[in-house]
């Protein structure tokens, strides 16, 4: 689970530094 | 630019330090690398003068890193008119230290038989870069929140012409870790992270996309 969190965590990191 | 090999840390090419005409007759090129968690200034030390050069001692300057030479510089032979010698100095980072402009100078003062002398030359910082320089994802995410936007830099890296694996896997080679790839439209966002031998941890941002020679980082 913490994994999964981890992995949903950078996904969201990633779309925001994308997408301000 | 590198002419490191492919796995390896890269390492610049040597360049000039000491021309001759400012060390009566003494050049000294040289560069630095990193090798097996070594630090290590390279230099080639050529004579030429018209007599020859013995008793060679280094010296480094208090620098923002700490940097100092690990032993004595091993010259064990006098260096005749129009010699070259090759030297490996191992170096430390337990030094004194003193912030340098710009961070990664260092000031030598070499000196043999005939006088001393005293040059600078700057490192590139990934040889500073430790091993175990591989963040937590978890450390890395928190970190990254906790990061002050103003303490953010970005650059961009022109004219390359690698994959972000590519690019990810060559930089490993220097200790600069991807912890976490995403795609976001057509874009690779790499998040690495890297430590510094005073313990400093650096973090990174690196987007490359298909296509475009010019990367992105922010660090």
């Amino acid at each position: 689970e913490l994994e999964d969190g981890l992995d949903e965590a950078f996904s969201r990191l990633a779309e925001s530094r994308t997408n301000p | 630019g590198s002419v490191g090999m492919p796995m390896g840390a890269y390492s610049p090419p040597k360049s000039i330090w000491l021309p001759a005409m400012k060390a009566k007759g003494l050049e000294i090129s040289g560069t630095f690398a990193r090798r097996a968690g070594v630090i290590q200034m390279e230099m080639t030390l050529t004579n030429k003068a018209m007599s020859i050069m013995t008793d060679f001692a280094i010296q480094f300057n208090r620098n923002s890193f700490g940097l100092a030479p690990a032993g004595p510089l091993q010259v064990l032979t006098p260096v005749g008119p129009n010699q070259s010698i090759e030297v490996a100095l191992p170096l430390s980072t337990v030094g004194p230290v003193m912030k340098m402009e710009p961070l990664t100078n260092l000031q030598v003062a070499v000196k043999n038989n005939i006088d001393v002398f005293y040059f600078s030359s700057q490192y590139p910082i990934s040889m500073l870069f430790v091993e175990d320089g591989k963040m937590e994802r978890q450390v890395f995410l928190a970190t990254w929140k906790d990061i002050p936007n103003d303490n953010e830099a970005q650059f961009q890296i022109k004219d390359c012409h690698l994959n972000s694996d590519a690019a990810s896997s060559k930089l490993q080679g220097s200790n600069v870790f991807t912890i976490a790839k995403r795609t976001v439209e057509g874009q690779d966002m790499l998040y690495q992270s890297m430590k510094l031998t005073n313990g400093i941890w650096v973090l990174a941002e690196l987007r490359v996309q298909a296509g475009n020679p010019n990367y992105t980082v922010s660090t």
